[in-house]
């Protein structure tokens, strides 16, 4: 995080803000409940308050604006530069100007109202951008949905660096921005696709293509909006050429790079007992055509010829892979399956039945 | 996924790249990228600046990436300076 240069901040802590106008895109209701949400981000973690005003001078006036606005900051049209604000102080100091030639939205079309007020709103409190990928004051536009948002702990620091931390009794915390050469980094699940490895982790997704050194750092998303963070499970079917993901009792199918219509659908359409409430991680075997999923200490095989689970499934893991324990994400590559348990990495001979190597779960990433 | 940027933008990306660095990154209007000055050229210097700041390869030249990311939709303040 960083402060604005000459460390601005306002010298109390209730303050005002007044919504001047509103842009025809959305429901008034809805803009008015984008900008309440986007103030509790901050106010959620800070001593401070904001009390709506009409009709005067508020700490905070908030605006949708059109190109060239008198404020030496014209706007650009649609895209590029969706909004700006301005440091604490008198007069402007505070304000939040929006560019209403955005398509502005409460969903992930176009541009989230939430999200970019949110982002504003924290120039207007003091802060400048972060170069945390992962902050809400990093400068590029990024989706997340506002039912799943947390201000991450980039931002919490920043912003209780300036105004001291929260009344409530608990502090809060927020997710941090996973880096790929961090010895301690875990993974929710793991899947290739189409020769590339996604490892994926909260609302992130680390990308690593066999051919380039470095690792990529996405939202997951940027690349599937629907698609909810914290995904457990993850599969490619090579044959088929798409990749199943899991989350809880539900799975996805994405066809090539697109989510295929008609999902999430129930696991239990794949045969799985309704006492089986999410999958831990899943490979499949390129060679085989079986799948293979894991639940806690134990594990399925689902053949994806006949569309079913074998018999005599569930087995325990132990008796047929070994001493791995209990398996955070998996995935089969070139003949070997790669089971992650923390931090910890296990290379599996699956036709010699056993344990053939072990590394850190970092080793994909060239660290 | 994600597409790479559209190769008959190519004409447009001096003028890309110089008003994405005066709008954030203290680029002086009017100064003259295209004369060496003492030391580093301006623009390059200003280029590298903001490839540090996202975690880009520093190379000082308008690569894809560094492209990809100047067109991305964007927050109006600048990244550094007022």
């Amino acid at each position: 995080y960083v402060f604005t240069a000459g460390n601005p901040k306002w010298k109390r802590n209730n303050l005002t803000y007044r919504i001047l106008n509103y842009t025809p895109k959305m429901r008034k209701a809805d803009v008015d409940e984008a900008i309440r949400k986007a103030l509790s981000v901050w106010s959620n973690v800070t001593p401070l308050t904001f009390q709506r005003v009409e009709d005067k001078e508020a700490d905070i006036m908030i605006s949708f604006a059109y190109r060239d606005h008198r404020d030496n900051s014209p706007f650009d049209g649609p895209n590029g530069q969706l909004a700006h604000a301005f440091q604490p102080g008198e007069g402007i100091g505070g304000d939040v100007h929006i560019d209403e030639e955005e398509a502005w939205t409460k969903d992930g079309r176009g541009y989230n109202l939430f999200i970019v007020v949110a982002h504003e709103l924290g120039h207007s409190l003091g802060l400048s951008h972060s170069s945390d990928p992962g902050a809400l004051m990093y400068p590029a536009y990024s989706y997340t949905d506002p039912n799943e948002f947390l201000l991450p702990q980039d931002d919490i620091d920043g912003i209780q660096a300036i105004y001291g931390k929260s009344n409530a009794a608990v502090q809060p915390t927020g997710p941090i921005t996973p880096e790929a050469c961090d010895p301690n980094l875990t993974f929710d699940s793991i899947t290739t696709l189409r020769g590339e490895i996604f490892f994926f982790k909260g609302r992130y997704m680390l990308r690593k293509h066999p051919a380039r050194t470095e690792t990529e750092l996405n939202f997951i998303s940027l690349f599937w909006p629907t698609l909810p963070s914290g995904i457990q499970a993850a599969y490619e079917n090579i044959e088929k050429d798409e990749i199943l993901l899991f989350k809880e009792d539900k799975y996805w199918v994405v066809r090539g790079y697109d989510i295929a219509p008609g999902y999430p659908k129930p696991i239990y359409r794949l045969g799985f007992p309704k006492t089986v409430k999410r999958v831990n991680a899943a490979y499949s075997d390129e060679t085989t055509g079986k799948t293979y999923f894991f639940v806690a200490d134990r594990y399925w095989r689902y053949d994806e010829k006949k569309k079913s689970m074998d018999h005599g499934y569930p087995r325990k893991i132990v008796s047929d892979f070994g001493k791995i324990g209990r398996v955070d994400a998996a995935f089969w590559k070139d003949g070997y399956v790669y089971f992650f348990h923390g931090t910890t990495q296990f290379k599996f001979d699956p036709r010699a039945k056993q344990i053939v190597g072990q590394m850190e779960s970092i080793s994909w990433f060239n660290c | 996924f994600p597409v790479a940027p559209e190769t008959e933008d190519e004409g447009k990306t001096p003028q890309l790249v110089e008003s994405y660095l005066q709008n954030f990154y203290d680029l002086q209007r009017g100064s003259h990228p295209h004369l060496r000055s003492h030391g580093e050229n301006r623009l390059v210097a200003k280029l590298k600046e903001m490839q540090s700041f996202f975690g880009l390869q520093v190379t000082g030249k308008p690569d894809a990436d560094t492209l990809e990311m100047m067109k991305k939709p964007r927050c109006g303040v600048p990244d550094i300076g007022q």
